[in-house]
């Protein structure tokens, strides 16, 4: 099946957004087939790839809070090669309309459920799209990779992305901050292993927005290296993680592309953005999952 | 009484934490008297002091949560000049935790009931503080200005705050994402407005982590230009905003002091974090409340 990731970090702005989308549309420009998950209220990922959240007829809150509507019937195509379920604002009052199946632990499956019926092969997602009705034959559902873009919490949209996933990256700001709150976030994966999703792994830290002239990057490098260094030798889900190379540099160009609802490939594909975005997509096909 | 201002962007990572204090401190050297206080469960605000959000006996979330407490019981002195209301992980927990209170509109005003008791000059908030004693001499409350350092989002804690707050300042990156979220925000101002805090008002923008060479920063700022010029004429609550100047430039600085539990001017004091954050202060000093 797909290698599925989340993308986690509870910290705001450190680059799960840019780094779903770019590095979703790198791994199509190495011929994989990728299927982007938007789960922020926000709909950033949705308006990075030109799509509008307000005008879709289904996204991934109608898939959480309807039991009959399939994953099938939420896809978008964004290209021959990508494909979306989009988010939109509503998202954010997801936690409570689902407050009542959350307390007797009947949330957090929802979408592992519905988008593993849809991988496992249901063409239809349990019922005929309504969506863009090309999106089954463009889209046969045969990924490679499945990206989740998760939302700056731990939550229960990050729950349900957990569920999902076998993997997880953590894009990070190399910031004295963002360190903080790397334990919980690792509590919170560590968790969900042991109570819903025994696969999930940490595969890696991705080091965005990089400033690697700076003394504080490579002191909360060192550091994350020593972390690491250290959980070799233990059981736990991030015994494998490694630190990412190459790091993601500030580049202004992947600030721009958003605003043209593109890619970097497609709006400055010579750019430092590009190039990095490239070389973590060679790096992640390097590694073998769970490996 | 003080000037209470809010520190508003569900949007995460744009500078709240880091003007909060900054802002903080550069009125300090003004010579004024600031309380600060942490709503965000990260506790970054209270880190950024120097202060251990597990160590201390109450915080935030003991006031939030336990009725009997006040205030006063939870000041933290920084120095002659500056209080601190820390926050701990607890607050995560504490929509829920007042989900029934809240359902019944009670839970929205607990941190103003609270903190206006304690400025309006109630030395003890209500019981004898047991926090550091000699907080009750060294900071007898009668602060100039009130910052609170939101959480990125829209939820109960951000609405105590602007329940509490007479002003709202959006820290806010200059990139085209960062817009998206702006009518959201003013829209919650709106209504916390017109249904708990009629005196609420957005007193600016303060532009974060300013690339200031980039066309992107530049069509940003322009929309926002264009944006409050248009409201002028309208009765919102952002009808007198402006962008505030300067812009306060990207400066690795300001992301080290964290990491030293200091602000800028303890820590660079000649940097151009340190000049920009003083600059802002003169321009808020400068700026006569809600005019
Ligand atoms: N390498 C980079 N260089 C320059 N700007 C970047 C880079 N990566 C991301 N950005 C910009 O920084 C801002 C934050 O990035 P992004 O939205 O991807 O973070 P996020 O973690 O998804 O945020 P949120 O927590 O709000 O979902 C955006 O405006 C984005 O365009
Ligand atoms: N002008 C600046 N130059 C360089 N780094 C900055 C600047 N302002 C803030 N930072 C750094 O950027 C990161 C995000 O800033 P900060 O934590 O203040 O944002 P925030 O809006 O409070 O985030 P959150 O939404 O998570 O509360 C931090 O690591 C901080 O140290
Ligand atoms: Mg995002
Ligand atoms: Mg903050």
């Amino acid at each position: 099946g797909p290698r599925i990731l989340a993308l986690l970090n509870q910290k705001g702005g450190v680059g799960k957004t840019t780094t779903t989308v770019n590095l979703g549309a790198a791994l199509v420009r190495r011929g994989k087939r990728v299927l982007l998950i938007d789960l922020d209220p926000q709909a950033h990922l949705t308006l990075h790839v030109g799509v509008d959240p307000d005008s879709v007829e289904h996204t991934v809150y109608d898939l959480l809070t309807r039991p009959e509507l399939g994953a099938g019937e939420v896809v978008q195509t964004i290209s021959e090669q990508m494909s979306l379920l989009p988010a939109e604002v509503n998202l954010a009052g997801v936690e409570t309309e689902l407050a009542t199946l959350a307390a007797v632990g009947k949330a957090q499956r929802i979408l592992a459920d519905k988008v593993g019926l849809m991988l496992a092969g249901q063409a239809d997602g349990g019922a005929v799209s309504s969506a863009a009705p090309d999106a089954q034959s463009l889209a046969p559902h045969s990924y490679d990779f499945v990206l989740i873009d998760c939302p700056p919490s731990l939550g229960l949209l990050t729950i349900n992305a957990l569920a999902l996933a076998n993997e997880v990256l953590v894009p990070m700001q190399a910031h004295f901050l963002a360190l903080q709150g790397l334990s919980k976030l690792l509590e919170t994966v560590s968790l969900v292993k042991r109570s819903v999703n025994p696969r999930l792994l940490v595969t890696g830290i991705i080091p965005c927005m990089f400033e690697g002239q700076t003394v504080l990057a490579g002191e909360v490098m060192a550091d994350l290296k020593t972390f690491f260094d250290a959980a070799r030798s233990m059981d736990v889900p991030w015994r494998n993680a490694v630190v990412l190379e190459p790091a993601v540099r500030r580049n202004i160009k992947l600030a721009e592309c958003p605003s043209f609802g593109k890619t970097i490939f497609d709006y400055a594909p010579d750019s430092n953005g590009a190039k990095d975005y490239l070389a973590l997509a060679e790096a992640l096909l390097g590694m073998e999952e769970g490996k």
